[in-house]
């Protein structure tokens, strides 16, 4: 996967 | 977000100011471990790099630079405001047996090797056992302020409603990280031996101290 990934939690 | 997440969030964000008004209101920080100060500074700032470079929300925004705020003020009140009240004679736990460990398993055991991504996996291994110098702090003397005691219920307390809302999205959206969850898991782990002592303890008026 080429997008970074996201970490929405705290 | 759901109810376990925020709830999560605001015990979390409830530990952080508890500990920073009773250093601030008793001009003290007796029996506070600086050590787990400065390892929850390293793991929000290692964590909140992505500030820089993605937008979530507000909210997350909001927290995030609350949460590294409210840490480095902390650190800077136990080793140069109230330096004179820090307790370091306790305070021996020695921070490189978590550090260098937990440095090379993120660079082994992570979701992606890029740099953000391996710096956000070592702020999750990090956070996971950064109260043991604080909780072997406690054990080493033998007591705690039934304030601290507060500190350490509301933070431990967080990552036990983390889990819930792991579980959560897990059903609800199919999300899981299992990094996270592992982590969570052994956080939450080691704070059940002082959960114990606060219900029983605490929470019936006593003060928190250990059999000798």
């Amino acid at each position: 996967e080429d997008e970074e990934r996201q970490h929405d939690e705290l | 977000m759901n109810l376990f997440r925020l709830a999560g969030d605001v015990s979390h964000l409830l530990a952080i100011i508890i500990l920073l008004l009773k250093i601030w209101r008793t001009r003290s920080c007796a029996g506070i471990s600086g050590k787990s100060q400065i390892l929850f500074a390293l793991v929000f700032t290692t964590r909140y790099l992505d500030l820089l470079t993605t937008f979530i929300s507000f909210y997350n925004t909001t927290m995030k630079v609350i949460y590294i705020g409210c840490s480095y003020a902390t650190v800077w009140m136990i080793y140069a405001k109230f330096k004179a009240t820090y307790d370091s004679n306790h305070d021996t736990f020695r921070m490189e047996f978590l550090v260098i460990p937990i440095a090379a398993l993120s660079l082994l055991v992570n979701h992606d090797f890029a740099p953000l991504e391996i710096l956000w996996t070592f702020s999750i291994y990090l956070e996971s056992v950064a109260i043991l110098p604080q909780l072997f702090m406690v054990s080493k003397t033998g007591e705690a302020e039934t304030i601290t005691s507060h500190y350490l219920f509301a933070l431990g307390l967080y990552r036990a409603l983390y889990l819930m809302n792991w579980i959560w999205r897990f059903f609800a959206e199919g999300f899981f990280d299992l990094i996270a969850i592992v982590a969570g898991l052994v956080q939450t782990i080691l704070y059940c031996d002082f959960f114990y002592l606060y219900i029983t303890k605490v929470l019936k008026g006593k003060k928190l101290s250990l059999p000798a």
